[in-house]
């Protein structure tokens, strides 16, 4: 389970 | 979060503030690109669609909101506003930016992490945001000459996304798994496109002249 999903970037 | 990124996040958002500034005060886009504006709105709409479906964080989501804000109140400021609108040299600002929209399309529907609807999106905002520049700097080899606001906004456009390239190296030896190819070499595409703008803007800027780029 990821933290965040991979688009965590602008 | 590391500090080339909040750098790199602050950087871009100084450029579209300096943009915005530029237009709301002297009521002038002179110089401006809006094909190129309009390619950034078309970026932000397309990478942005999970804004209402996935919380990342309120610094994320704010930023978010500011960008989409910002590229389509430019664009519409340049289209509509009564006396920005007559500055617009529509007959300098020529290039076909159908012609980069199509095949960054193409190129995504090929290449991309997923075949899903969001991920093609999302890759094609990637491609897209590579070439949005062009025009813009098509436009200002044409007009010769760039008043330094237009020339400070190319700047930080491009310096933003050379600190989004440290915040990738950063990532990757301090993150596991952390591997988008497809990210890093887009953004290493679009960081050498301002590459020979760099070159220019630093000479003009050390011999303390006036930015002039070779036609």
């Amino acid at each position: 389970y990821q933290k965040h999903p991979k688009k965590d970037e602008l | 979060m590391n500090i080339f990124r909040f750098a790199g996040d602050m950087t871009h958002l100084a450029s579209v503030l300096v943009l915005l500034l530029k237009i709301h005060t002297i009521k002038s886009c002179a110089g401006i690109s809006l094909k190129t504006q309009e390619l950034y709105a078309l970026v932000f709409a397309t990478r942005y669609l999970d804004l209402f479906t996935d919380y990342i964080s309120l610094y994320n989501t704010l930023m978010k909101l500011i960008f989409l804000g910002s590229s389509f109140s430019i664009v519409w400021y340049i289209r509509y506003h009564k006396i920005v609108r007559r500055s617009y040299d529509k007959d300098q600002d020529t290039f076909r930016h159908y012609f980069l929209v199509l095949p960054c399309l193409l190129l995504a529907l090929l290449i991309n992490e997923k075949f899903t609807f969001r991920e093609v999106m999302w890759t094609f905002s990637l491609y897209l945001e590579a070439v949005a520049i062009l025009p813009q700097l098509v436009l200002l080899q044409r007009t010769r000459n760039i008043d330094n606001l237009t020339g400070q906004y190319v700047f930080l456009l491009g310096a933003y996304r050379a600190l989004y390239i440290l915040n990738w190296i950063y990532r990757y030896f301090t993150e596991p798994h952390y591997v988008h190819w497809i990210t890093w070499i887009s953004g290493l595409v679009q960081t050498l496109l301002y590459a020979d703008f760099f070159y220019y803007y630093f000479q003009s800027w050390k011999n303390n002249v006036k930015l002039e780029l070779p036609a």
